[in-house]
């Protein structure tokens, strides 16, 4: 591996990027999965951690370009080469374009050029990589084509970004492989193709304001939405998602837009019918179904679909009982049961939340069954409930399930 | 009007490793250099830098297997720097 002269990189963990235009060769949440998970690559095998802007200044900025295009180094047209990026620093330090008058394309076909693969070279140029002469590595200045489903980042090129950055902060529970593109749905909260502006130079570059991780047991921690997905449990705040997995004991951190890149941040609710390999997310008046990491066709959907009255204009939170196999809507202090068989909403409801859930005697933030018990969170507690009997066996800090 | 002239495939490869060396391998040809021959050698010593970065057989000379290698589809930042 090789890095720039004077090896410059980035000075803090958290670094921004944003994605100016589209090409139209590809569907736009194609482009931006290809580059969350490009991301993905090197923020698994380091303390980095990207956060996707969708205005203003962001370390690297990420465009589509034909010829020349603004800086000193155009492009040549089909073939030839592809993109180029910068080494991190102010201005055009980091940024990343591609050569539009190529065939973007989610798939490794003969037929164009795969957009994850190039990305993550590139970015690996905009965190400070130069090129590497092992045949293979990420880094190689030629593309070679390869079956991106299993696609794993090289060693050399752990290396290399390691020797930047050291090793991530815990194990990375998810493997630094790519996983299968999937069908994706139109975009939901994509910013549209703008052309891209000039961009008055920075005098210096002004850390983009990300706001910060809440840490794992701040006491007063607290959730907009908690699901299971395939034997794990998945807790959201803003743009975070802590990941508790049973065959890994650490807390993954990861963010809404690593695993759904074209789902906004900031969830009201989720809830998972397991037996689907199903789960949905809520916010205001709409909700998204996926399974694992693809996002079904046709979403987002009005809440109205599901039997909610026009004035309910979001839900607080959501859970899914896999023993009735009713789901229970929360909005206020009542709630709603849904039959996921009948897939419409009981009759005798809303009902009052206290009437039925001793205890529990406020709005519920997010819900969890685990266990064969219930979880309501309501700030910064979370309150244990067995739904036969309706009792409130116990109540716990929200983030009890952070080993905290 | 006559045919086009055949493109002199040599002189087409001399001028598309030119460009290649100058993108990719910090190349300058001294544009007002009086010894042509001075150029030629700081070019061979460039092509020899490129078939050693791509572990190609080092000869200086502007080969089938290096042509091949410099026009595969690649990214736009060198490799190699000053």
């Amino acid at each position: 591996y090789s890095t720039f002269p004077q090896s410059p990189r980035w000075r803090r963990e958290d670094v921004t990027y944003r994605i100016l235009n589209y090409t139209p060769d590809m569907l736009q949440a194609d482009v931006e999965e290809a580059i969350a998970k490009a991301f993905q690559l090197w923020s698994s095998v380091t303390p980095l951690r990207f956060t996707r802007l969708y205005s203003g200044q962001a370390d690297i900025m990420i465009s589509f370009a034909n010829g020349f295009h603004g800086d000193f180094y155009s492009f040549d047209g089909p073939g030839g080469t592809l993109a180029h990026a910068y080494p991190p620093g102010n201005g055009i330090g980091g940024d990343a374009h591609f050569d539009e008058d190529e065939n973007w394309t989610k798939f490794a076909t003969s037929s164009g050029y795969n957009l994850f693969l190039v990305a993550a070279h590139e970015l690996g140029h905009s965190l400070g990589l130069g090129h590497s002469n092992v045949l293979g590595a990420l880094m190689y200045p030629i593309y070679m084509p390869q079956d991106i489903r299993s696609y794993r980042l090289p060693q050399d090129d752990i290396d290399g970004i390691q020797a930047l950055y050291g090793p991530p902060r815990e194990t990375p529970a998810l493997p630094t492989e790519a996983y299968p593109p999937q069908e994706t749905t139109e975009m939901t909260s994509a910013e549209t193709p703008t052309e891209m502006s000039p961009r008055e130079e920075p005098t210096e570059i002004t850390p983009s304001k990300t706001p910060t991780r809440p840490k794992d047991c701040d006491p007063h921690l607290t959730f907009d939405a908690i699901t299971t997905l395939r034997g794990e449990t998945l807790f959201f705040k803003g743009s975070y998602v802590w990941r508790k997995s049973p065959y890994f004991s650490d807390i993954e951190h990861d963010t809404i837009s690593s695993f759904w890149p074209s789902l906004a941040d900031g969830f009201d609710a989720a809830y998972e019918v397991d037996k689907r390999d199903r789960v949905l997310f809520f916010k205001d008046n709409k909700y998204w179904a996926v399974s694992g990491y693809s996002i079904e066709s046709g979403f987002p959907k009005p809440i109205q679909n599901l039997g909610f009255p026009t004035s309910v204009r979001k839900i607080d939170a959501a859970v899914y009982d896999q023993n009735t196999k009713k789901t229970y809507f929360f909005v206020g202090s009542i709630y709603w049961s849904f039959n996921e068989n009948t897939q419409s909403m009981e009759r005798g409801y809303p009902r009052k939340i206290a009437a039925d859930f001793q205890g529990i005697g406020h709005k519920v933030d997010a819900a969890l069954q685990k266990n064969g018990l219930f979880y309501f969170f309501h700030g910064s507690n979370q309150y244990e409930v067995d739904i036969k009997s309706k009792k409130l066996i116990r109540v716990l800090k929200s983030n009890s399930w952070f080993n905290c | 009007c006559a045919f086009p002239e055949v493109p002199d495939k040599e002189n087409e490869d001399m001028q598309f490793a030119k460009k290649y060396l100058e993108n990719f391998y910090d190349f300058k040809e001294e544009k007002n250099s009086l010894f042509k021959s001075k150029n030629l050698n700081h070019m061979t010593d460039k092509i020899r830098e490129m078939q050693s970065f791509f572990g190609l057989e080092v000869t200086g000379n502007l080969d089938r297997k290096t042509m091949d290698m410099m026009k595969q589809p690649r990214c736009g930042i060198p490799d190699v720097r000053s």
